[in-house]
């Protein structure tokens, strides 16, 4: 294995691995250097699976999925120390966090260029997969599998399409997609129903949807050309992604809380590429529905 | 910015410390670590409104897959990539039934030969963060294509 590569010690790391890890830096495309960072399994690394991490975006960092998710430690809120995550997914396999494309998280390109698309990500990160099978030989037998989390529904099926059907000896064996994006038309096609049946729109609001968006039974809440629909979408759209709900966990507290939420327009940080077409809607110029709605804690 | 409801700031810190910077051998010029590239993300280019296509190339060469959906999340909510996986028109191999992490439902899947569609009940869009147990659970069943 690649030893210049191998972490040794950690700091605010006062527990003892049963694991061993690496962090460096991968090549892709001339130029472009992806950060990687490699945990052994608990079990048995040899005949582990390896499995291949990434977070979405695009342009968000897979280490957020190693230090909040499902690595083998995370960060307490001191910023400081480490604690240990029992149920680490490296306790049954060999998983590899990737900060793709360039530019994300401590990956880089040399000549700081870093515009790219998804045809070039997948490129890159299949590169990536050779640069890491060739620092880690003994690795090249295992089974593999790639695992995308958001955007990463773009990311894992591209990349495996280019595993399965390239020349470079890799094991594959399946790809997992966790809430990924794998279709902009039926993602926001079934967030108004899901909005809707989880209360979040009143009945008027649910029934000028169906009036002004549908036509013989057929609704179009995707990219409907009607100006009254694309009103009553702006709304809708404004209360899931605007209001001071958590986006993420409809359950869960908004960090920070509603008033000193980061986002100021209506368009989440992890999508606002794809809700480019947002643009549309005139969102902006919709009245904000915590400005028609008294407050509450 | 940040992605909202998202509090990062512990992992930021740690990451940023120079002793963890060198011992994760990061170069001294490159600039501090954040969760997001705004670079990155304000010059990217989509591709693939969707990644039907590359499914059905996928499944035809015999790839396992698993499309798993915390279901309270509303970024990418469960119900269209539900309606996503029934779009491939892939043959149904077992029906809508629950699954079992420590001795309670932990939600909902259903397969259609090598492709599983599955839910996570009560967690949101980082399924492994806020439902770690039947995440590790699902994990498992994935990797050795055993039952959920």
């Amino acid at each position: 294995n690649y030893a210049p590569d191998e972490v040794t010690e950690l700091p605010g790391m006062s527990f003892k691995p049963n694991y061993r890890q690496w962090s460096g830096y991968l090549k892709a495309s001339p130029g472009k250097f992806l950060h990687y960072w490699f945990v052994t399994s608990q079990r048995d690394p040899l005949k582990d699976p390896v499995v291949l991490w990434l977070n979405g975006g695009p342009g968000c960092s897979s280490l957020d999925g190693f230090l909040s998710e499902n690595g083998p430690f995370h960060v307490n809120d001191d910023g400081a120390t480490l604690y240990e995550n029992n149920f680490s997914w490296n306790r049954i396999a060999n998983v590899l966090y990737l900060e793709s494309p360039a530019g994300v998280g401590y990956s880089y390109s040399d000549d700081q260029k870093y515009k790219t698309d998804d045809d070039q990500v997948a490129d890159d990160n299949y590169l990536a997969l050779q640069s890491f099978f060739a620092k880690f030989p003994n690795f090249t037998q295992n089974e593999f599998f790639i695992i995308g989390e958001s955007y990463g529904g773009i990311y894992a099926p591209t990349l495996s399409q280019r595993v399965a059907t390239g020349t470079a000896k890799i094991n594959f064996k399946g790809f997992a997609v966790g809430n990924g994006l794998s279709s902009y038309a039926l993602n926001d096609q079934s967030l108004i129903y899901f909005g809707y049946y989880h209360g979040l729109f009143g009945e008027q609001l649910w029934t000028d949807l169906n009036t002004n968006c549908c036509d013989k039974g057929t609704c179009n809440f995707f990219n409907n050309s009607k100006e009254a629909c694309k009103t009553l979408l702006s709304q809708a759209f404004s209360i899931v992604y605007d209001s001071g709900l958590n986006e993420y966990a409809l359950y869960m507290d908004c960090e920070g809380g509603v008033g000193a939420r980061a986002y100021k327009r209506s368009m989440s940080h992890l999508f606002r590429n794809y809700r480019k077409h947002w643009d549309t809607f005139q969102l902006l110029k919709v009245p904000s529905v915590t400005g028609q709605t008294p407050s509450v804690g | 910015e940040v992605p909202p409801c998202i509090n990062s700031t512990a992992q930021m810190n740690w990451l940023n410390r120079a002793d963890v910077r060198k011992a994760l051998h990061i170069p001294d010029t490159l600039p501090p670590w954040d969760i997001c590239s705004d670079v990155v993300g304000g010059q990217y280019t989509n591709i693939y409104p969707t990644v039907k296509d590359v499914y059905l190339k996928l499944l035809s060469l015999g790839v396992r897959a698993l499309v798993y959906n915390g279901d309270t999340d509303m970024a990418c909510n469960f119900l269209g990539d539900k309606w996503f996986v029934e779009q491939l028109n892939q043959k149904t191999t077992s029906k809508y039934q629950s699954w079992i992490s420590d001795d309670q439902i932990a939600g909902f899947y259903e397969q259609y030969g090598n492709l599983t569609l599955l839910t996570v009940k009560g967690a949101g869009h980082m399924v492994p963060q806020w439902a770690p147990g039947p995440a590790l659970d699902m994990f498992q069943s994935f990797l050795s294509n055993k039952p959920y």
